[in-house]
């Protein structure tokens, strides 16, 4: 799974 | 983008914009939080620093610029313009009691130990309890307005409508974030004696009291 940390939510 | 994403960030803006037209339409606070709102405050700065940093997309700038400004607005609004209807013997939870823990929490568990990544998790366990003081508040009183209540009910929905949004992704997109995961399952959790509260009185046009 992917658990990279992309910060697009608010 | 999904349904339950954008419908929980229409909520929120919803939410944020009751607020600040309540208060400014009755010129005054009364049944407010002012605790609350200072956390949600420290939320919105801490968790929107990347505004500097990175850039998603217009949508997602503008609402980090209304989130932020209609909670100045909101402080600015109670704790200065209408100060003499702010309700202070009602709002005495201690908010020290949420900083601290979340601060702690924050350092120890977070993805990354860097500044950024240590306030966005903050911002993520804070969001999840800040509504307490209003919640206490509205308690100790034993009502609230209507269109307080409505405030809550935007507020408190926003983020079950990212729960499903995060269901939504984990499926769709392979995506998901724990930390964020697990704070919106708490803050969430929090609302549902309120949720039934409102679903079963103020939704039937009577006012939210709470059983004595």
């Amino acid at each position: 799974k992917n658990t990279i940390i992309v910060k697009d939510e608010l | 983008m999904n349904i339950f994403r954008l419908s929980g960030d229409l909520s929120h803006l919803l939410a944020v914009i009751i607020l600040v037209l309540k208060i400014w339409t009755t010129r005054s606070c009364a049944g407010i939080s002012g605790k609350s709102q200072i956390l949600f405050a420290i939320v919105y700065v801490t968790r929107y620093l990347d505004l500097v940093t990175t850039f998603v997309s217009v949508y997602n700038t503008s609402m980090k610029v209304i989130f932020i400004g209609a909670s100045f607005a909101t402080i600015y609004l109670m704790y200065s313009k209408f100060k003499a209807t702010y309700d202070h013997n009602h709002d005495s939870f201690r908010i020290e009691f949420l900083l601290a823990p979340t601060v702690i929490l924050a350092l120890l568990i977070n993805q990354k130990f860097t500044v950024l990544e240590v306030l966005w998790t903050f911002s993520i366990y804070l969001e999840s309890v800040a509504i307490l003081p209003q919640l206490f508040m509205v308690s100790k009183t034993g009502e609230a307005e209507s269109i307080t209540s409505h405030y809550l009910f935007a507020l408190g929905s926003y983020r079950g409508l990212y729960l499903l949004n995060w269901i939504y992704r984990y499926y769709a997109e392979d995506h998901y974030e724990l930390i964020a995961i697990v704070s919106g399952i708490v803050q969430t959790v929090l609302y549902c004696d309120f949720f039934y509260l409102y679903i079963t009185k103020v939704l039937k046009g009577k006012k939210l009291q709470l059983p004595a």
